[in-house]
């Protein structure tokens, strides 16, 4: 016969149920044994008291043993039922009651595959977020390094706005113009020596 | 009846068993055990018989007392009473352990799990928002410094220019 | 087998949360 190990009832109880059946039936022999003795005992003495009875300690030690025989066997039969109930009406956790820290199976049930998917789906989406992160970092970085860019970029172009500045104080709309009316002098002197140069030639003639 | 309690039933249980047990140690057969005592001292035998009956209830009934006690059964079959009461619409049997420990672990760790998916999802979704928004950003500042790049340049090459005329001025003024 | 049974059961009480403990904790981790 296979033995109900009656794991759930022990997660319940604590204990499994044949040990506490298990104590009672202990508890309860012993007990009859112990009342038996004690009912010897009282007898033996009740017999002291009367020396000449022809009844001897072994007569009654006899009779203890037959008395507790019969009382053993019922004993068991009865005790044998009152286990079976026990164990079926009151130290049972019927099929259909779940225990409270059990509710969680009942609410997520879920396969194997499931649950590795599950995992599977956490995962990327940790590494997707550490890529997140991580692009963070770059365009945290690369907008560091367009802030100093632009700085270096502006100074140049300050640079040439003080070069443009610097016509421009001088009564000069822009530096091309400037240039041009230079050439325009340039050339303007260049007529006039090569007019004094003429005129110097002919007076020598 | 099932509607009785744990406890009532576990006490109904034990009485009659210690009943029972009684009437098979009926004071007829304790009488018979004990013949010669029993002709010697009548009364004698009543009274060690109805002590024998007291003090085995008592001592049993006392253990029993105890072993309620030690076990906290009251309060066990109370609670056991009230689940029981819960279940009352549930009609097919409840889950038990499979005895593959993974397998029933998985249950208690899914909804951790599905708490960390939706965390990270969320989370996910807010750091996709402002890296777009960064990412705007980065790709504004390309653009300015794209387009002063293109301004530098534009003029350098106007200075470049200038002073490639103003070679050929100076060479035309001095080569004449 | 008495032993083996309870301690089963014991297990089968503690365990769970132990563990859940510690994957609690490492998803904490991961989530800093």
């Amino acid at each position: 016969m296979s033995v109900d190990p009656m794991m759930y009832e022990a997660q319940f109880f604590g204990f499994t149920p044949q040990t506490c059946i298990l104590r009672i039936y202990l508890a309860c022999q012993d007990y009859l044994c112990e009342v038996m003795l004690v009912v010897e005992k009282v007898m033996m003495k009740k017999l002291e008291s009367f020396p000449n009875c022809d009844i001897s300690p072994f007569q009654i030690r006899e009779s203890t043993e037959k008395c507790l025989l019969f009382l053993k066997e019922r004993f068991n039969v009865l005790f044998c039922k009152m286990e079976q109930m026990l164990l079926k009406l009151v130290l049972s956790v019927p099929q259909n009651v779940l225990l409270p820290k059990d509710k969680v199976h009942e609410q997520y049930p879920c396969t194997k595959e499931e649950f590795e998917f599950l995992q599977k789906e956490t995962e990327q989406l940790q590494q997707r977020c550490k890529a997140e992160a991580y692009a963070r970092e770059a365009l945290l970085a690369e907008l560091e390094e367009q802030k100093q860019v632009q700085a270096e970029l502006e100074k140049i172009l300050q640079w040439f706005d003080g070069l443009d500045n610097v016509f421009r104080e001088h009564g000069n709309s822009s530096l091309k113009e400037s240039f041009a009316f230079m050439v325009q002098n340039a050339r303007k002197l260049q007529d006039v020596k090569n007019e004094i140069e003429l005129k110097s030639k002919k007076l020598k003639l | 009846s099932s509607s009785s309690s744990r406890l009532l039933l576990f006490d109904s249980i034990v009485q009659r068993f210690l009943s029972a047990l009684l009437e098979a140690g009926s004071y007829q057969r304790f009488v018979q055990c004990y013949q010669r005592f029993y002709k010697f001292q009548p009364e004698m035998t009543q009274n060690i018989y109805d002590q024998f009956v007291t003090h085995l209830q008592t001592s049993i009934k006392d253990e029993i007392e105890d072993i309620k006690q030690e076990g906290n059964l009251e309060k066990l079959f109370d609670s056991l009473d009230k689940l029981e009461e819960e279940a009352r619409e549930r009609t097919g049997p409840a889950w038990r352990p499979s005895g593959v420990p993974e397998e029933d672990l998985r249950s208690t760790l899914l909804p951790y799990y599905l708490q960390q998916k939706e965390f990270l999802q969320k989370r996910l979704q807010e750091r996709e928002t402002k890296n777009a928004r960064l990412a705007q950003v980065v790709l504004t500042g390309r653009e300015k410094i794209a387009a002063m790049q293109q301004e530098i340049k534009e003029r350098r090459e106007a200075w470049q220019a200038l002073s490639k005329a103003q070679m050929e001025l100076v060479r035309s003024v001095v080569e004449p | 087998l008495d032993e083996v049974i309870v301690d089963t059961a014991t297990k089968r009480e503690h365990f769970p949360r132990k563990i859940l403990g510690e994957v609690v904790k490492a998803m904490k981790i991961e989530r800093e």
